[in-house]
């Protein structure tokens, strides 16, 4: 079963760092054991689970640079079953500092092989690139999952990352699956989210979740609280499709 | 009178794209002449403005690198006093290629000298992050605008891109200016709306544009066409509103 999924899309403003807090929240109340790693330097679902990044140590950049085990990073959330490796914009360095070096692109997927037995599911949340952080990501992932918010724009840049999906299969991680398509903002009022709905349905099929993720204005609201939805407001539809998308991915894990 | 502005925030689907597509085509629309740079391997301001971006040639990397000037890389719009130097995914190689070569954050500025003279206005779209394009974008710009979603993540960057900024003028051009914060996807129904709004305003007080640009799906639906909100829909709550912040910037460099 894999356990390591990439939360990932270049295109920005997509819903990924929603997704990788409220999935990662939504498996935990499941009784699943999760860990989250930050991996953007903006470190936004950090602060989304109330991780305060001026202070916390050690981090995924830590982790990345190989000077903390991962899990001597593991920092505690409101959820007894989550935990997370913050990030700040240290990570911005890592690059740089690791440009010389052999097999950078391999350094997350090695510091996280002691965690994998430690958690039900890892989450990887990603910046809006695809460079080195996404490709450590995509590397050390089982399986990634492609937000993509009901927006023409974000159509465009689909074609983009299935090629670079493609070539981390052929080079670097041939094991890598994708996990599924998650449209996201969702507003049943609008012609263009259907459009665009009908139009990834009908190009990618089964590989669509089911669950769809409405705009909802509380899953904006929750991050500046630091928790995830289902602390904010259970009874929000943003809570309800993210618990929605939990169990679709469960089923979907037993039936294959 | 500054005539090179970028378009600039990491954060992710704040309206870079969109503001840089549409204040360009308000701005030639007064009859002003623009040039818009589109420097994010999405090439989204390129498809937003009809080009196609399969086949267009010579695109933003062969300017960044030297192969061909950027008066020869002109492609027409739909209005008469636009044109646009189109982005496809070529631009990813360009930081590898340049990654030994000296001077290589000033290879837009250097492209762009005997541009200056031909343009009112040169506007730069930026992809979501501070890496080597969105430098070169702020070495090469006289000013830097930058659009701000009303949502909580997109606060939470302001703080590392003003640092950012700080040592792009203190390193690459001393004489960058910033030419404002512009709030995007205003919803006035919408309490999280409002706090950051004030929040903004309090902070940083006559930076901030008067001009607000609200949510408007309009905006969201033109680009589907390849066309300029003013060519969709003129009347909508989005032309009005990219009409007005043309007014404004013009009214303040006046003033300046
Ligand atoms: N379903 C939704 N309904 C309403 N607002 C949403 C929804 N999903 C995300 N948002 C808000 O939209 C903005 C963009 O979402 P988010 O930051 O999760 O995207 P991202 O893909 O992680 O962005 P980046 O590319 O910068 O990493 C955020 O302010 C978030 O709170
Ligand atoms: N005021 C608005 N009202 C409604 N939709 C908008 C508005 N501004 C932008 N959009 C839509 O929101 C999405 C994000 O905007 P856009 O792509 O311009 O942001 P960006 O900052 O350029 O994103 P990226 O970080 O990927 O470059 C797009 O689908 C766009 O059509
Ligand atoms: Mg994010
Ligand atoms: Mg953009």
């Amino acid at each position: 079963m894999p356990r390591i999924i990439a939360i990932s899309n270049q295109k920005g403003g997509v819903g990924k760092t929603t997704t990788a807090v409220n999935l990662a929240a939504a498996l935990a109340t499941a009784e699943k054991t999760v860990l989250l790693v930050d991996l953007d330097p903006q470190g936004n679902a950090s602060s989304g689970l109330g991780i305060d990044k001026s202070s916390a140590r050690p981090t995924s950049y830590d982790v990345l640079m190989g000077a903390v085990p991962a899990l001597d990073a593991l920092h505690a959330t409101e959820l007894k079953h989550l935990h997370v490796v913050p990030a700040n914009t240290d990570l911005i360095g890592a690059e740089v500092e690791l440009a010389s070096s052999d097999g950078r692109e391999v350094r997350l997927r090695q510091a996280l092989v002691p965690a994998r037995d430690r958690f039900d599911f890892i989450l990887v949340d990603c910046p809006p690139s695809l460079g080195f952080l996404t490709l450590n990501a995509l590397t050390a992932a089982d399986s990634v999952l492609i937000p993509l918010q009901c927006e023409y724009y974000a159509l465009e840049g689909l074609g983009e990352l299935t090629r670079t999906l493609g070539l981390v299969q052929q080079r670097l991680n041939p094991a890598l699956v994708r996990e599924g398509i998650l449209l996201t903002m969702f507003d049943p009022r609008n012609r263009l989210s259907h459009q665009v709905v009908a139009e990834v349905r009908r190009h990618f099929g089964a590989e669509v979740f089911e669950t769809m993720i409405p705009r909802n204005v509380r899953l904006g609201e929750a991050p500046s609280y630091g928790r995830p939805i289902m602390l904010y407001d259970v009874r929000s539809s943003g809570a309800t499709s993210y618990l929605h998308l939990a169990k679709e991915l469960l089923s979907r894990r037993r039936a294959s």
